[in-house]
């Protein structure tokens, strides 16, 4: 996975 | 804690919406740019999987949100009185799209519309909040709605100043307009704390 940030947080 | 709240939220909307039979003081507009915020922001739902949970999430997010408008635009219409719901939604659309197209972690399509979706949330709030203030009081169920949603940003930033220190991580676009989002509610917050919390109606002064 190569997102520059985590976009993990909803 | 804070997707606790977001989730609380959206439980205590609904249960005003059934148990009242109306959506009388909710801002159809807000409701409209939450389903736009999430279908912008959670499009990533079919490519970049992060848990179970976080999928969940989402899904119900979208799903609530756009069951929401279903019931102000079909099932409760006539309790909706749009001459109230006046705030014009350009007035934040462009402008977001803007910072969407300027602030961004890459310049494609995708990752614009997450942020726009990000700072439209910030922002999403103005038309309840306006209609609020046009009205001056809230039934108190409505009060707690709009309680919930506030504090579930406010809970966010103890947990950047967490990941920031312990996994080195800031999302600074998050940030800024999550602290944004947070800082429209502060008038809300005042009058909930000192009149609704005290059990007192809420009514703003004239």
């Amino acid at each position: 996975d190569d997102l520059p940030v985590f976009h993990d947080e909803l | 804690a804070g997707d606790i709240s977001h989730l609380a939220s959206i439980v205590i909307l609904l249960h005003k919406i059934y148990t009242s039979h109306s959506c009388r003081g909710i801002s159809f507009k807000t409701q409209a740019l939450y389903v736009l915020v999430f279908l912008t922001r959670y499009l990533d739902l079919f490519w970049h999987w992060v848990s179970l949970y976080n999928t969940a999430m989402k899904v119900f997010f979208i799903a609530s949100s756009v069951y929401v408008l279903y019931l102000m635009k079909y099932k409760y219409r006539p309790t909706h009185d749009p001459s109230i719901d006046t705030f014009k939604v350009e007035y934040l659309l462009g402008p977001c799209l803007i910072l969407g197209l300027i602030f961004n972690y890459e310049f494609k399509f995708t990752e614009i519309l997450w942020s726009f979706s990000i700072w439209l949330e910030a922002v999403a709030i103005l038309p309840q909040l306006f209609m609020l203030q046009r009205t001056g009081e809230a039934e108190a169920i409505t009060t707690h709605y709009l309680a919930a949603l506030g504090a579930y940003r406010a809970l966010y930033i103890p947990n950047w100043i967490w990941r920031y220190f312990g996994d080195n991580v800031v999302d600074p676009i998050a940030v800024v307009a999550g602290l944004v989002q947070t800082g429209l509610y502060l008038d809300f917050f005042y009058v909930y704390f000192t009149k609704v919390l005290q059990g007192q109606k809420f009514e703003l002064p004239a």
